[in-house]
């Protein structure tokens, strides 16, 4: 690369494979050559680095911030934050992770421990919480999670917290009656605060293929999602699938995962995500 | 049974009375591109459709099919060949203790694994204990004592300072207390960490296990064969197991792990309770892709 060469087949190949490889998925890689052919008359020659700086100017728009989804940080109080997404994306893990966030721009927060199915969940939040050095309402493994989110919005309002985040269950998407829970969880938060959740968070494993897509339509139909956290990506996945997600749902990426300790979590910045997906 | 794209492509080819380069080139982009959206690897889908292409150009004409069928013909023996031909199955055997390690990456559904396995070994008439061998994910013991607890399966969780010690007493201990089948939960960790991958290969020359099984998110992506490839070179690990296919996802990158390394699928994950394992089916899955 860096040199003059023809846009020839050999080339949109190469970039074929690393948009696939990085789990940007067929369309969009598709679409995304197809640009390139226009701009770029096959055949004729350019500076490869030209090419490549176009490439990534194409992603980096795709990503750009769509106004449907900018709202207000903690421009409410208590400000609700709703965690979901399928089974073991770093749900419980995240949350320590934003807690210790906000605490240390020192917000009061309080976390529930509304994952009453999977063995230890709560134990789990619980080291993370005592971690980040907040309050955490939770109970036993079995109880409703209405009743742990209803406690725990009521707990959030008489404490005066600035900051309440919950936790769920792993659940896969295509589960009725697990999604059907996540829509009464939702609606028990807007009984006692109309207009909360103020922020619901999906987390998407980097590691994920396309099926990404499908989980982010059918919670973004339950919950009303409004950003996703992409964590693991101190793997080797580039997590690309985020592009048609982006493009297809208007869902922006608000945050990332980068490790399993607390501080290990950044906001999201499409231009570094871009040079990573080809580096 | 098939996804429409599938159906499509397929009615396009039988449709073909002789065929070419020029006319079986946008069929066979329609199955490269199913293939691809159910995940399998890129390197793996271009190799076989560029099998397919050759095989498919350069057939001799079998007089009971059209030459268009044939092509669907040698796309689903492809297919079949990266699928595997058999059920590889899990053996167990009767008389001596046999140890299985449990690997990969974080979140996969290792520890619940774990349960299930000792589960499917017990109506097996084996005599199934988990020991505990991860102590850095928070309440990672706690989560092996209560699922032990309430299914009725030993857990052995003592862990000190020294895991790879801890670990070898751990299974003495279930050995002396006549257990058959002890298997071992270890901390996800990323193929890339070194200093990670170096413990499980301390591990692995200290306990020689029988079995080491690479658990995968059944909705793994492109990256799975990458992952599949650094444990095989680390671990050389014996099976692969693939979980949470109760959802959507396809698969088709756990199945390219098994391809591209060469190891058998053992079992599937389809759910979180106790019962949800299965033997892995080659033909099952191929329909899964396609469908
Ligand atoms: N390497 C890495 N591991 C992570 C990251 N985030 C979470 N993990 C790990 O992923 C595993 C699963 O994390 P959890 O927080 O339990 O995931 P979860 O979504 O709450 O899981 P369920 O509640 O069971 O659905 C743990 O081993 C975490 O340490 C990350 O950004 N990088
Ligand atoms: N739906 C479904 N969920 C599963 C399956 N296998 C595991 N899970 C869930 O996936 C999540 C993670 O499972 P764990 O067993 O904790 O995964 P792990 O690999 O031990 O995680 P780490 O130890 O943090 O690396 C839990 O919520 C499990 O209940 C499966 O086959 N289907
Ligand atoms: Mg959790
Ligand atoms: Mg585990």
């Amino acid at each position: 690369l860096g040199k003059k060469r023809k846009i020839d087949e050999e080339i949109l190949e190469n970039i074929e494979q690393i948009l696939i490889e990085g789990d940007i998925g067929f369309s969009a890689s598709m679409s995304i050559i197809e640009n390139i052919k226009e701009k770029f008359r096959v055949n004729k020659e350019c500076d490869s680095d030209n090419l490549f700086l176009f490439l990534k100017e194409e992603i980096l728009k795709m990503l750009e911030n769509s106004e449907s989804f900018q709202e207000e940080k903690l421009g409410k109080k208590p400000w609700i934050i709703l965690v979901v997404g399928v089974n073991g994306t770093g749900k419980t893990t995240t949350i320590g992770k934003l807690a210790y966030c906000y605490k240390n721009s020192d917000k009061d927060v309080l976390v529930a421990a509304a994952d009453t199915y999977r063995a230890a969940a709560v134990e789990q939040l619980d080291i993370w919480r005592k971690r980040a050095n907040v309050d955490l309402i939770g109970t036993q493994q079995g109880a409703d999670p209405a009743a742990v989110v209803y406690d725990s919005v009521k707990a959030a309002l008489s404490r005066n917290v600035d900051v309440l985040i919950i936790d769920t269950a792993g659940r896969m998407h295509t589960k009725v009656n697990l999604m059907e829970e996540l829509k009464k969880v939702k609606r028990v938060i807007a009984k006692i605060i109309p207009d909360a959740p103020h922020e619901v968070l999906l987390i998407l494993d980097a590691n994920m293929g396309q099926n990404a897509i499908n989980q982010a339509k059918e919670f973004l139909k339950a919950t009303k999602v409004t950003g996703i956290v992409l964590t693991k990506l101190d793997g080797t996945a580039k997590g690309g699938v985020i592009i048609p997600i982006k493009l297809e749902l208007g869902l922006p990426v608000k945050y990332i995962g980068i490790g399993e300790d607390i501080s290990d979590l950044e906001i999201f910045e499409p231009k570094r995500f871009v040079e990573a997906l080809f580096s | 049974e098939f996804t429409e794209k599938i159906n499509i492509a397929f009615k396009k080819l039988r449709g073909l009375a002789t065929i070419n380069e020029k006319n079986i080139n946008e069929p066979l982009r329609d199955l490269k591109r199913v293939l691809l959206e159910a995940d399998v690897n890129y390197k793996v889908v271009k190799s076989l459709m560029e099998q397919v292409q050759k095989k498919s150009l350069g057939q001799e004409v079998i007089r009971s099919i059209t030459p268009g069928q044939q092509v669907i013909k040698i796309f689903y023996d492809e297919l079949k060949k990266i699928l595997g031909n058999s059920t590889s199955e899990f053996i167990m055997r009767p008389n001596n203790p046999m140890t299985v390690m449990i690997v990969g990456l974080q979140g996969s559904g290792k520890t619940t694994l774990c349960v299930k396995l000792s589960h499917y070994a017990r109506k097996k008439g084996r005599k199934p204990s988990i020991i505990a061998a991860d102590p850095y994910r928070p309440a990672a013991a706690k989560q092996l004592e209560i699922m032990g607890k309430a299914t009725n399966i030993p857990v052995f969780s003592r862990i000190t300072e020294d895991l790879i010690l801890s670990t070898k007493e751990n299974i003495e201990d279930a050995k002396k207390s006549g257990y058959d089948i002890i298997i071992m939960d270890t901390a996800g960790r990323l193929h890339i960490d070194e200093e990670m991958m170096d413990e499980l290969v301390e591990l692995k020359q200290e306990v020689v296990p029988d079995e080491i099984l690479l658990v995968t998110d059944g909705m793994t992506g492109q990256d799975a064969v990458k992952t599949a490839v650094e444990f095989q070179k680390k671990l050389d690990f014996t099976g692969i197991v693939i979980t949470k296919l109760d959802g959507d996802a396809k698969g088709g990158a756990a199945l390219s792990m098994s391809a591209v390394t060469g190891k058998p699928i053992k079992f599937i994950g389809i759910g979180e309770k106790l019962g949800d394992i299965e033997v892995f089916h080659p033909d099952r899955f191929a329909s899964r892709i396609l469908g």
